[in-house]
């Protein structure tokens, strides 16, 4: 438990006043155990651990009055330096019309974000056009299409039998409709599956969506960093959404993904509901991994 | 070979690596790695480190395995475990199952809540032939269970397979719900639901664990079911729920397809930790 675990770090810290290397180095243990527990990718915590290593030594922790604390800021600082975007987050929505993409494994909640932000950008004035991509599912299309209604969603209504031809008339139509983004809502699939990632590649080559968000279930666990070097290597996105971290999952896979692919944190999903969708915040997703 | 090495020593953080890498988790990889230090065995080839590591996860998950009970018709099985995990189409893959073994199978779409949750179910049952219950938009799944059961009774069904609503463990009045559903079912027959099924997602980190201890406190789950292992997760968190939960898993789910069900078996999953 990692609550229980960081306070014993922190009291056995305190105790000591002063601190030696060595003492460091112990709270340096510690805390890997903690970011392990949190599910941070194995290799991602070996090469933090080395990083903060650096600094945790420095004067900044050995000299200070109170280092136990003064080491846990540094940790948590440095944590939330990684998960913090480097620009102002906002899902790229221009274009006549502009595209998103929904990308990502099973069940991880894609269908669902897809309906969150139609919700959002309308709250913010913007009036998006949902498109179902999945063909594959059972009852996908309907599943889509009965979120839409019941918040009053423009949805696409399809009669082509092919991706392809979905989204190019898709687009057309939301052309003619004034409506942007299309919003595409694509089955979900395997990063080592070729055939279907190769469906994304073509759409992606087709389409040319200027916002491509992989969702990932914020309680996957180390394969984190497989899934988003993967389909980044192959279809490449801009953006990560992380799903139901309205359950008590502590998040370390969003560490281990933004710590491998660079690519920044944008939403959270918190619940079902259309509106379960905020911005990331860096220092709460520091807090949750770290407990 | 994995461990490149030759002393027994060396190939300990080697093996820490894959447990951890593999999802197992802190806790359950110093127990095994424990094991094996107290063990004592004189090591020659990494074949035998291998092989001696193999009989330790193996008896892990050996230790919780139960006998199959005999249970009278219909064998009711109740499926559930958080959103998105593959409770429905695991379902499914069951139904075919059992189907295919000469059983009178009735799928139960009790998730009343998802959008075109019913849709799903039923779109499946008609491709592989079986009935399914539907219930109706907002209808209480411990009604859609009662129904499901008399059903059974009625019409002679001798596999009843009810799907739920993926929800949180974290949600306490979702959890009641699904409370409620076990208890309409034990009330309608003592013995009923025969099993209740955990579905777990194999690329769940450590929350996993979480959900099995929540699940079995809550509704006293009697094996999981591991899904999406044809992904590169190695679903390891099974060792730590053998060791602290103590629940079976009792299939794996291996790809979107119906047949792509496979009945547990620990020597194969041992195996594929280490390729
Ligand atoms: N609690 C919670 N549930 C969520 C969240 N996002 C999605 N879900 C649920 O997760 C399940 C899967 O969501 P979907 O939107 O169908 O996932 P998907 O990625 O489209 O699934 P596939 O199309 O099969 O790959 C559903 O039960 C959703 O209601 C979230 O943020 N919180
Ligand atoms: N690759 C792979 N995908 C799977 C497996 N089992 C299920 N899926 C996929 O996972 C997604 C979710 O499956 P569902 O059966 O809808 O999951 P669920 O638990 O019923 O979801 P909720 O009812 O929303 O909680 C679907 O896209 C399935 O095709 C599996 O073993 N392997
Ligand atoms: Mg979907
Ligand atoms: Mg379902």
């Amino acid at each position: 438990n990692i609550t229980t675990r960081l306070g014993e770090i922190f009291k056995s810290l305190k105790k000591k006043g002063k601190l030696s290397k060595k003492d460091v180095e112990k709270g340096l243990k510690d805390i890997r155990l903690a970011l392990l527990e949190a599910d941070v990718n194995y290799k991602v915590v070996k090469e933090f651990i080395e990083r903060l290593k650096k600094n945790a030594t420095g004067e900044r922790v050995l000299n200070s009055f109170t280092p136990g604390e003064t080491l846990l800021k540094v940790v948590f600082e440095e944590l939330t330096n990684f998960l913090s975007p480097k620009e102002k987050i906002e899902i790229k929505t221009d274009g006549k019309p502009g595209i998103v993409m929904l990308i990502g494994l099973q069940g991880s909640g894609k269908t669902t974000t897809a309906v969150k932000i139609a919700h959002f950008l309308r709250k913010k004035g913007k009036e998006s056009l949902l498109v179902p991509c999945d063909l594959k599912r059972p009852a996908a299309v309907e599943q889509l299409m009965i979120m839409a209604e019941m918040d009053k969603l423009p949805f696409y209504k399809i009669r082509e039998k092919t991706i392809a031809k979905i989204g190019l008339n898709a687009v057309s139509f939301a052309r003619k409709e004034g409506l942007s983004p299309v919003i595409l809502d694509t089955a979900g699939r395997l990063h080592i599956d070729d055939t279907m990632i190769d469906e994304l590649i073509n759409l992606k080559k087709l389409l040319n969506p200027k916002e491509i968000l992989l969702v990932l279930d914020s309680m996957t666990g180390q394969d984190a960093v497989n899934i988003g070097l993967e389909f980044q290597k192959k279809v490449d996105f801009n953006g990560i959404v992380l799903t139901k971290m309205d359950g008590d999952a502590r998040g370390g896979a969003a560490f281990s993904l933004r710590y491998v692919t660079s690519r920044p944190i944008k939403l959270i999903g918190t619940g079902e509901k259309p509106d379960d969708l905020e911005l990331f915040h860096a220092e709460r997703m520091t807090s949750r991994i770290l407990g | 070979g994995i461990f490149r090495t030759k002393s027994f020593n060396e190939s300990i953080p080697v093996f820490e690596e894959i447990l951890l890498s593999s999802d197992v988790g802190i806790t359950a990889t110093n127990e095994i790695i424990k094991r094996l230090r107290e063990s004592r065995i004189d090591y020659k080839t990494e074949e035998d480190t291998i092989h001696f590591i193999s009989k330790i996860l193996t008896n892990i998950l050996d230790a919780v395995e139960e006998k199959k009970r005999e249970t009278s018709p219909p064998y009711t099985i109740l499926s559930v475990g958080v959103n998105g995990t593959g409770k429905t189409t695991t379902l499914v893959k069951l139904a075919n199952h059992f189907k295919n073994k000469g059983e009178n199978v009735l799928l139960v779409a009790s998730d009343t809540y998802r959008p075109a949750g019913v849709e799903q179910l039923s779109i499946w049952g008609k491709m592989i032939g079986v009935d399914v219950l539907k219930s109706q938009k907002g209808q209480d799944p411990a009604a859609v269970a009662f129904d499901a059961i008399e059903s059974a009774f009625s019409k002679n069904y001798s596999v009843v397979l009810i799907d739920t609503a993926g929800r949180l463990h974290t949600k306490k009045n979702l959890m009641e719900e699904l409370k409620k559903v076990k208890n309409v079912l034990n009330k309608k027959r003592r013995d009923l639901p025969h099993d209740i099924f955990l579905v777990l997602d194999a690329t769940t980190g450590q929350n996993a664990l979480s959900q099995a201890e929540i699940f079995k406190d809550s509704l006293d789950v009697t094996g999981v079911i591991l899904t999406k292992i044809d992904g590169t997760a190695k679903g390891g968190i099974i060792f730590a729920i053998s060791l602290e939960v103590g629940i079976p898993v009792r299939y794996i789910g291996t790809g979107e397809n119906v047949e792509d069900l496979i009945e547990f078996d620990p020597k194969i999953f041992v195996a594929s930790l280490f390729e």
